[in-house]
């Protein structure tokens, strides 16, 4: 099957490369932003005082929804393109015809929604933090740290909010409710990724 | 079903980058 992801330096369909190809190509840009997602995990404060195994457990459930807020911008809704890792870019149109379908369709309304709220720079930087310690807790040694983290940068972000823009009232909720759509956009991913196997 | 998260190698690069290892290019 043909796949596309922002993180390629091309889609797959179009180059008419391996698969092994095509994984090399993506790791280039995948490892690096991983890793970063994970160095700004780790200057979340009390992030490390979670145990390594939930430091892990929450980071594999919350890199995609944390990669889906940095890259956001790559997604271009009065253009409808896509910016890849190349600075390249491509249509909605042509990237439907690589597989992309309904997950390119709901990573361009999150984008647009999100881009809709002109958060700050202090702002984006805290809701990814609420974003990332709000992913799935299916087998931690811990949950009430995270949620009781979780509860503390909550907060921190309604004040932020509210302080940014104390006239618009439902901004905050507006924000938080994008929560339920990355996780939508996760399960959607995930599905994806289930149907490309690397062997 | 498998973890999606593990087609891609996802656990390993994080273990990796929370121990502070970022000069391994095996990934």
């Amino acid at each position: 099957l043909p796949q596309a992801c922002p993180m390629n330096s091309h889609p797959a369909g179009r180059s008419g490369r391996s698969v092994q190809e095509i994984w090399e190509d993506f790791s280039l840009s995948f490892t690096p932003a991983v890793r970063e997602v994970v160095e700004f995990a780790k200057h979340i404060p009390g992030f490390q005082a979670l145990s390594q195994h939930d430091q892990v457990t929450l980071l594999k459930a919350g890199t995609f929804e944390v990669l889906m807020v940095r890259f956001a911008s790559l997604f271009n809704v009065k253009e409808q393109t896509v910016t890849f890792m190349s600075r390249t870019k491509y249509s909605l149109e042509e990237l439907w015809g690589m597989g992309m379908g309904d997950l390119l369709s709901s990573m361009f309304e999150f984008s647009e929604k999100l881009s809709a709220l002109q958060l700050s720079d202090e702002e984006l930087g805290l809701f990814t933090a609420v974003v990332l310690v709000s992913a799935d807790r299916s087998g931690m040694e811990d949950a009430a740290s995270v949620e009781q983290l979780q509860e503390t940068l909550i907060r921190a972000l309604r004040a932020l909010v509210q302080k940014t823009r104390p006239a618009e009232s439902s901004r905050f909720t507006k924000l938080l409710l994008k929560l339920p759509d990355l996780r939508t956009l996760n399960n959607l991913h995930s599905e994806k990724l289930l149907s490309f196997r690397i062997d | 079903f498998a973890d999606p998260a593990s087609n891609l190698g996802l656990e390993d690069i994080i273990r990796k980058a929370l121990m502070g290892n970022f000069d391994d290019k095996s990934e």
